[in-house]
Parts: structure tokens; C-alpha cells; sequence
């Protein structure tokens, strides 16, 4: 474990932390799409399939049980709860999800690192990981006046990818044969998603002026 | 971390 992973998860849960507050403090999930924390809890549904199988350390199961039991209930806030699922804003979260999920699951089944289940779905999880955030992405481009709240979780969600990437380089350099391509590129694919938000987010910050992504 | 070795990353 090096510090940038560290930090990296510990930004990761802070976004979904961020998240959950948001949606159960008050009780409104506007401008959040639910397309994304579906495909988010289905990441982690597929990846940490040896949670039970495969002990690797207490911060790694407490850290995937966290996930899961964070990315199902804010999915479940957004589809069950009587307030919340009022706030969703069901027309303009359109992105077509399902048009992701396939061809995730069939690159996982081309490109993986052993051809079992686990790791078929483990590489399908992190293909689909790189994506989840483009139905977010195209809402933010459609909410008119987005909610720091909502805006601060991309961010710290584009913030755990670079720390990712720059644990990627330390462990490549501290330690011998580590070489992930699968991860590699598809997180830095997924960080360059983050791209244009991240610009209008620190202008929109550095200006003190509302976020807006161009449509 | 050798193939089938479980992921360590989470």
C-alpha cells in the first residue's frame, strides 16, 4: 500500500460519502443520474466477487463491503424512497446505459488475464468502471444549475483516478514485474473522461461563478 | 502479483 493509493481510495470514499449525505440529508438526488450508480454498483458487484473467496487484507474487505453497501443504497435511495425518487430527474438522465454494459462484457470475455468467471468479470468490471461516469457526465451537460454537492462528487470521483494512476507509477517503479495493462488503460481512459469537467470545474471555481459544461 | 493471484487493488 503507498500513499497514493491510499489516498486515492480514501478520495473514492469520500466521494460516495459525499453522495449518500447529499441524498440523505436532503433527501434530493437532482442533478445525480441514476444510470451511473447503477452501473457503479454492477462495478462493484463483478469485482469483488472473492470478497468472501480471496482474503487480501481488513482494509480491502472492509473497503469493497463500504462500496457495495454504499453504490446499492444510494441506488435503492434513488429508485425506492418515497421523497427521494421525486427528485430524480428521470428525462434528462437518458444516457442509454445498456449500450455500455454489452460491450464492456465482451471485451472482458476477449481481454482478460486468465479466462475464468472471476476474472472475465473482473475485467468487465474494470472496462465498465471506465465508462459509468459518461451517463453523469452528459446530465451535468443537461442540469442547468448544478449543486456543489453533486459537482463535488465528480470531482473527488476524477480525483481518486489520478491518485490511481499516480500509484500506478510508484508500484511500477518499486516493484518488480508489476504490469497491469487491463487497469492501466482503461483507468487512464477513464481519468481522460474527467478531462473537460475538471477544466470547467477549477475555472468555475477559480472565477467563484457557477458550474456549466457546455452542452 | 503473479496471474490468479487475487487483485489487490480494490
Amino acid at each position: 500500500m503507498n500513499l497514493f493509493r491510499l489516498a486515492g481510495d480514501m478520495t473514492h470514499l469520500v466521494s460516495v460519502v459525499v453522495l449518500l449525505l447529499k441524498i440523505h440529508t436532503i433527501k434530493s438526488c437532482a442533478g445525480v443520474s441514476l444510470k451511473t450508480q447503477e452501473l457503479y454498483a454492477l462495478v462493484f458487484a463483478a469485482r469483488y466477487l472473492d470478497l468472501f473467496v480471496h482474503f487480501v487484507s481488513l482494509y480491502n474487505t472492509v473497503m469493497k463491503l463500504v462500496f457495495l453497501a454504499s453504490s446499492f443504497t444510494i441506488v435503492w435511495y434513488m429508485r425506492r424512497h418515497k421523497i427521494v425518487r421525486r427528485t430524480y430527474d428521470k428525462e434528462h438522465d437518458t444516457f442509454r446505459h445498456h449500450f455500455i454494459v454489452l460491450p464492456c462484457l465482451v471485451l472482458g470475455l476477449l481481454l482478460n488475464e486468465k479466462f475464468t468467471f472471476r476474472e472475465v468479470m473482473w475485467a468487465f468490471s474494470i472496462y465498465l468502471e471506465a465508462v459509468a461516469i459518461l451517463p453523469q457526465l452528459v446530465l451535468l451537460q443537461r442540469t442547468r444549475n448544478i449543486d456543489n454537492l453533486t459537482a463535488q462528487y465528480v470531482f473527488f470521483l476524477g480525483a481518486y483516478r489520478v491518485l490511481y494512476i499516480f500509484n500506478w507509477i510508484y508500484r511500477y517503479f518499486t516493484e518488480p514485474h508489476f504490469v497491469h495493462w487491463i487497469s492501466w488503460i482503461a483507468g487512464i481512459v477513464q481519468t481522460l473522461l474527467y478531462g473537460d469537467f475538471f477544466y470547467y470545474y477549477i475555472l468555475s471555481w477559480k472565477n467563484n461563478v457557477k458550474l456549466e459544461l457546455p452542452a | 502479483r503473479q496471474r490468479g493471484e487475487p487483485h489487490d487493488e480494490l
